[in-house]
């Protein structure tokens, strides 16, 4: 229970974060 | 430095920078940054075509489409862009990812972390700044969930991180909670960037490197 509480665990999360995208052609 | 061959420098556009001096100063070598800088022309002449990163190309390339907003990505644009002059040039763009390279210490991962974190620059994070943040990665999930439920994510985060209860996250703190969480820092480690001369061969092609 305590890890699905973190909020910095969720915002991680985030499509946003995802900058290996960046080398997806 | 005032000698540069002119054929050399008409081609390169105006936010270019000698990989030479980029790869002393990063974790990448001369071919490295070579090869993000195919990356980066990619990336920079998708729509606007000026050799520059605009804040609708970051977007194309992080999720196929040019429109979407999103808080986080908006921040990664803004760190990125170390001028604030509204663009990604590529030394800023080879200097913030070489953060997210997989031999970059782990101290300077959670103090980008904490800047990204950090919404208005107060130097702390703030109660308020992170149900905005929650707020916003649930409206992204598209999860719902009643206000209720949100403030209890919050307080318990708070209660986990705030280690002296002054309702701030300061970087002391946030540096102890993150790394008795290293999972927290998973997105601040792109894999990518130890292969990053195999995912863009063509560098060679354009390379002024002997090596």
């Amino acid at each position: 229970k305590p890890e699905s509480m973190n909020a910095f665990a969720l915002i991680s999360r985030s499509q946003g974060f995802n900058l290996g995208n960046l080398f997806e052609k | 430095m005032g000698c540069v061959s002119s054929k050399e420098s008409r081609r390169r556009p105006p936010g270019y920078e000698d990989p030479n001096t980029l790869a002393r100063e990063t974790t990448f070598s001369v071919n490295e940054v070579e090869a993000l800088y195919e990356l980066y022309k990619r990336i920079s002449y998708s729509i606007t075509k000026d050799g520059l990163i605009h804040k609708e190309e970051f977007q194309l390339a992080l999720f196929r489409n040019s429109n979407k907003r999103n808080l986080f990505a908006d921040r990664i644009f803004d760190l990125f862009d170390l001028k604030r002059n509204g663009v990604i040039e590529f030394g800023e763009f080879v200097r913030s990812l070489d953060v997210f390279h997989p031999d970059t210490p782990v101290e300077e991962k959670i103090a980008f972390a904490f800047r990204l974190y950090d919404l208005r620059g107060t130097g702390f994070i703030g109660r308020e700044e992170l149900k905005e943040m929650v707020l916003a990665i649930l409206n992204e999930s598209e999860l719902l969930l009643s206000d209720d439920a949100v403030e209890e994510i919050v307080d318990q985060t708070f209660r986990q991180a705030d280690m002296n209860g002054d309702g701030k996250i300061d970087p002391d703190e946030w540096k102890v909670f993150a790394s008795k969480n290293p999972a927290l820092l998973k997105n601040m480690t792109l894999p990518y960037l130890k292969d990053i001369t195999m995912a863009f061969p063509s560098f060679v092609l354009n390379s002024g490197a002997s090596d």
